[in-house]
């Protein structure tokens, strides 16, 4: 473990939380793309099929139960108890899109041809892409509210410090693992855009608003 | 193989 990897954890946790509590409090759903929540639990449970079968540590262990039980809280509250407040409108990326194309490259370039390793692949894959339904739905609504874009960019810095990570561990143990790196950079990349808007408007007061 | 120990990560 390393202070970019815990940071990068920590800010994914804050964003999950953040989502959470902006639903909560809000009792709604606005702005927010179901379509990416799903992609986020089918990330989280071809990831951690192993959260049975190998121990890391308790951190490890107590991290993968908390990311799971949110996902899967979040899908409740989007497609169960706020339903009504689900704007089906604006969130309709083809979700077969994102997750065919990252099943087949699963199954063409991963590291070992075993069901753990394509799963955990498949879910490396998928999660590079999963927030575009999200992009997309912002991109369509022309804006998002100020806590839908402190989430984004607490999404978006998780795998960024994560790929600070990946060079620290390279250099500080010869450790790399290309395929987590690469799909890291790509997902990283996808928030370029937001990060600017944001770091330029949402920062200082203004609402997130893309140009139309 | 670098896969395996991405494995202590989240």
């Amino acid at each position: 473990m390393n202070i970019f990897r815990l940071g990068g954890d920590l800010a994914h946790l804050l964003a999950i939380i953040i989502l959470l509590l902006k639903i909560w409090t809000t009792r709604s759903c606005a702005g927010i793309s179901g379509k990416s929540q799903i992609l986020f639990a089918l990330t989280f449970t071809a990831r951690y099929l192993d959260l049975f079968t190998n121990f890391v540590s308790v951190y490890n262990s107590v991290m993968k139960v908390v990311y799971l039980a949110a996902a899967y809280a979040t899908l409740y509250l989007m497609y169960v108890k706020f339903k009504a407040t689900y704007d089906h409108n604006h969130d309709t990326f083809r979700l077969e899109f994102l997750i065919l194309p990252a099943a087949g490259l699963a199954l063409i370039i991963n590291h070992e041809f075993s069901i753990i390793e394509v799963m955990w692949t498949f879910s490396i894959y998928l999660e590079a892409v999963a927030i575009l339904p999200q992009l997309f739905m912002v991109s369509k609504t022309g804006e998002a509210e100020s806590i839908t874009s402190h989430y984004l960019f607490a999404l978006g810095s998780y795998r960024a410090l994560y790929i600070v990570n990946w060079v620290y561990r390279y250099y500080s143990e010869g450790f790399y693992d290309m395929i987590a790196t690469l799909a890291g950079v790509v997902q990283t990349v996808l928030y370029c855009d937001f990060f600017y808007l944001y770091i330029t408007k949402v920062l200082k007061g203004k609402k997130l608003q893309l140009p139309a | 193989r670098s896969g395996k120990s991405t494995k202590d990560e989240l």
